[in-house]
């Protein structure tokens, strides 16, 4: 079937949009079919796949506020096998929107029922950074979970948030959602600050951290101005070989119960 | 009288905590009293200030809530100078409770109303990576806005959505907020991408830019974790001298009509 992995973590500029475009890209080398659904009115995720903003013509608002059916806002990208649903900053609007709708936290779950027989191998859902609205959608619609965390130190203190949310999510909304797994990004060799996350990360949640550590590089950051994938950007790069490391974990890995 | 400044940006991991906390402790180093109110629910700014979690007792959501009056929230840094309102997970809680209370939007103006005669050449407002009613809140408490900018490609895309929440604030419940600064963060000088990122945000805010532009360094990401300003934990480095520069020009520059 079809694996609904959300991509999540409030703290902000973590690398989920860099993950979810990387990964999504590197499994698509592969030869899986995928699909990256932006659920961030910054729309970084679309830039990040080459979708340009006057190309945005169905976003996931239009899915979300239930106007357009979501076979039509299915778009392909530059690189065989690889799909998106663009955002734009009009779903900013949804969160106030969907506040006083019912079951609300269910809407993006419905929409994308038809997606599981639509031959996508992976969908994944690109979180805003907050747990608000569009971010509690994802966790209800998605079976697993992939939290990107940055070597740094900020980054430990919102974990205790962000476990209890998804448990919140598990006991409410969804029952099925799995913590699948941790990626540690941005990882600087040269301050001992990086090797001391991973290790305090590793303790803490042991096997659920993926093997692959991504490296920060200036070739990742560079990517998104040129709308490409870094396996496209620079396919030999340190950044490509990285996530196509850590495709083949999540293509491969069995869930931890 | 006192500068009432938020710091904002809804795109995430662009330095605004570390701005909050480095550019507080090196006005405070000029002699200048200075107080850093934390409502990010994830509590970088008060670990950076070095405010351990057993140690925050009364804090910006007490306040919110009307629970207690906002000197009691008032805690010392071990900078002198240097105050702080602390935040804990609590926080999160209250962007729902708001949700349904009149004028919600002006809670934190009317809480921080004594602060204005409490003796504050600067009060920041560190915001979250979202422009919920914790950020709008600040917004309309504040009467200067400085908005951090990561020297990187997807940092360009989210700011159409601030500006145009900035107006909607100013036209809806603070007129009187100004857009002070933009402050470039973490640039890295192995990259051209750092350059066009400056040059394209001048060429759009003009003066509004500060000349200063806050270099990426390990120092800086490494003073987390030792819950220390720059300014403290390393003195001489390039990332607490690029913060007292910043100081002076936020000290001295007048307001840009
Ligand atoms: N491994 C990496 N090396 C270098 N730069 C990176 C890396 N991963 C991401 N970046 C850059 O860091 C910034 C933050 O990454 P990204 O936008 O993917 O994070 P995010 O968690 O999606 O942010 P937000 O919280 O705003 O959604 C971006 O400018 C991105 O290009
Ligand atoms: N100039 C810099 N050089 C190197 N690292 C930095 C710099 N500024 C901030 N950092 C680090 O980058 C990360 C993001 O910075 P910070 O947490 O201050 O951003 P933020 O905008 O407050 O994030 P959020 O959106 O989650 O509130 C932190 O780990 C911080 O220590
Ligand atoms: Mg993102
Ligand atoms: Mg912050």
């Amino acid at each position: 079937g079809t694996r609904i992995i959300a991509v999540a973590n409030q703290k902000g500029g973590v690398g989920k949009s860099t993950t979810a475009v990387s990964l999504g890209a590197a499994l698509a080398e592969l030869g899986y079919r995928v699909l990256v659904i932006d659920l961030d009115p910054q729309g970084n995720a679309s830039t990040g796949l080459g979708i340009r903003h006057e190309a945005r013509e169905v976003t996931v608002y239009d899915v979300l506020a239930a106007e357009a059916p979501i076979s039509g806002a299915v778009v392909p990208t530059a690189i065989p096998n690889l799909f998106a649903i663009p955002s734009t900053i009009d779903l900013a609007g949804a969160e106030i929107e969907l506040v006083s709708q019912f079951s609300r936290e269910l809407r993006l779950r419905k929409a994308i029922e038809p997606l599981r027989s639509a031959g996508f191998a992976f969908v994944f859902l690109d979180c805003p950074p907050s747990l608000g609205l569009l971010t509690i959608n994802a966790l209800a619609a998605a079976e697993e979970l992939i939290v990107p965390i940055q070597c740094e130190y900020y980054a430990l203190e919102g974990l205790g948030q962000l476990l209890r949310n998804v448990r919140l999510v598990q006991q409410n909304v969804n029952p099925g959602l799995r913590l699948d797994g941790i990626v540690m990004t941005m990882f600087d060799p040269r301050t001992k600050l990086s090797e001391q996350v991973v290790e305090e990360v590793r303790r803490f949640f042991g096997k659920r951290v993926y093997e692959t550590i991504i490296p920060r590089t200036v070739r990742l950051s560079e990517a998104p101005g040129f709308g490409q994938p870094i396996t496209v950007y620079d396919p030999r790069s340190r950044g490509a070989e990285s996530y196509r490391s850590l495709a083949l974990e999540v293509a491969t890995r069995k869930p931890i119960e």
